[in-house]
């Protein structure tokens, strides 16, 4: 395995290829993708070249080949269903997100406890079950990613549900650090760091 | 100005160190630091030297004096008003994020063209004002940070009101790329690269 870093640079250039590709060349430099995306050419050879894609000298990478290596090195050569539990604004925001099923993500299942919202849909069409029923929807549905979203209290034992009904990801937006066995992946989102983030730029722009 | 990538760095210290301080020790090393919260001791003490931080030898770094720092070094000594453009799913669940309105960002305003949310509050009470009024109200507000939450179509026109306002870091979830002055700081956030960060692992992961 390599480093959550490493895993997001590629997810980047895949991204950025994948823009590129819609214009219909062949090759682009490392030096031009990262002239077009502020990324840094020396990283993007190294990172290549380390899962054996290579450039062209003078002409670049082939966009097709090196995205359909991105895919397979990233693991999104196969489908996922993924299931979110809480069915509130975060949940609902992120079911019908359009970029989200397509490719390698599929969004199958909903879960919540308030009777109001089971039996519905979202928008675009994604099923909301009752929490109850979490580990037998989980198994039918070949759900292999969880995302909490969840207020704080519930977080914990919602994924240890989705842990023992087989899932082996999990996302968890709420605001509390969550213990898992070692081999469950777990990435945190927490959108106040990114805020921090753009806080430190602000706080260094003169203003007037 | 320091890359993005030293900056979510910090900002993950400083989560870390605020988490350690509700414990009552006055002193913690880099060693211990980076085995609770699987970071990298060396990094951690490369960043902090850098920015004038040093460790005690044998005893560690003063746990309120780094946290004191680090808040500076951040930018966030002071407050930051946030506003948000599009009070639909995602807008609602930003604004009302219990992590959110405290230490240094308030959320001051959600803005929308819906009519029927016009005027009213959120959960957490913040208002809703119609998105004619944004220049005006980012002004009165004095709005540093527009987040944007409105479908993609929309974003960019309303990035450029919002820094003709007076406003000078934006972030933004649409899943569209925004052009803005290079003055102007923009984080884009995407919740699918994370799904594919997850993917990564969980397609490593033997079934069974
Ligand atoms: N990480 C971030 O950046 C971020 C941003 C916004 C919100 N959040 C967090 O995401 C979570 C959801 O936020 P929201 O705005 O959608 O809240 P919400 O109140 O709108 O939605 C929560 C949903 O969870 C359901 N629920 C509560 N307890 C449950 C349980 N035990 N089993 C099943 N369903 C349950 C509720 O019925 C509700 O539908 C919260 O924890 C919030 O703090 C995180
Ligand atoms: N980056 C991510 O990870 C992520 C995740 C989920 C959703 N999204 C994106 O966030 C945005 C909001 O998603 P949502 O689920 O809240 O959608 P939504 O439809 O629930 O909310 C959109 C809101 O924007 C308002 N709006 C539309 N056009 C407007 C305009 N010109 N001026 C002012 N207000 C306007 C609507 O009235 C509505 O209230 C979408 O672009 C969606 O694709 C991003």
């Amino acid at each position: 395995c390599v480093s959550e870093i490493v895993t997001r640079r590629l997810s980047l250039y895949l991204r950025c290829l994948l823009m590129v590709n819609r214009e219909g060349d062949d090759y682009i430099s490392s030096k031009e993708l990262a002239e077009r995306y502020h990324l840094n050419a020396d990283q993007i050879r190294k990172d290549l070249s380390y899962f054996g894609t290579f450039g062209k000298r003078g002409v670049g990478y082939n966009i097709e080949d090196t995205i359909v290596k991105l895919k397979e090195v990233l693991g999104l050569t196969q489908v996922y269903n993924v299931a979110i539990a809480g069915a509130g604004n975060l949940g609902t925001a992120l079911a019908d997100y359009p970029r989200i099923n397509r490719d390698s993500f599929r969004i199958v299942a909903l879960f919540d406890r308030d009777n109001r919202k089971v039996g519905a849909k979202t928008r675009t069409g994604i099923p909301i079950y009752h929490i109850s029923g979490l580990e037998d929807r989980v198994r039918e549905l070949n759900v292999r990613m969880g995302i909490i979203s969840v207020p704080a209290d519930a977080a914990q034992g919602i994924a240890d549900r989705f842990v023992s009904a087989g899932v082996r990801g999990i996302m968890n937006f709420a605001p509390v650090r969550i213990q898992l066995p070692s081999y469950i992946k777990t990435i945190s989102a927490d959108f106040k760091s990114q805020l921090e983030v753009l806080a430190y730029y602000v706080s260094k722009i003169k203003v007037g």
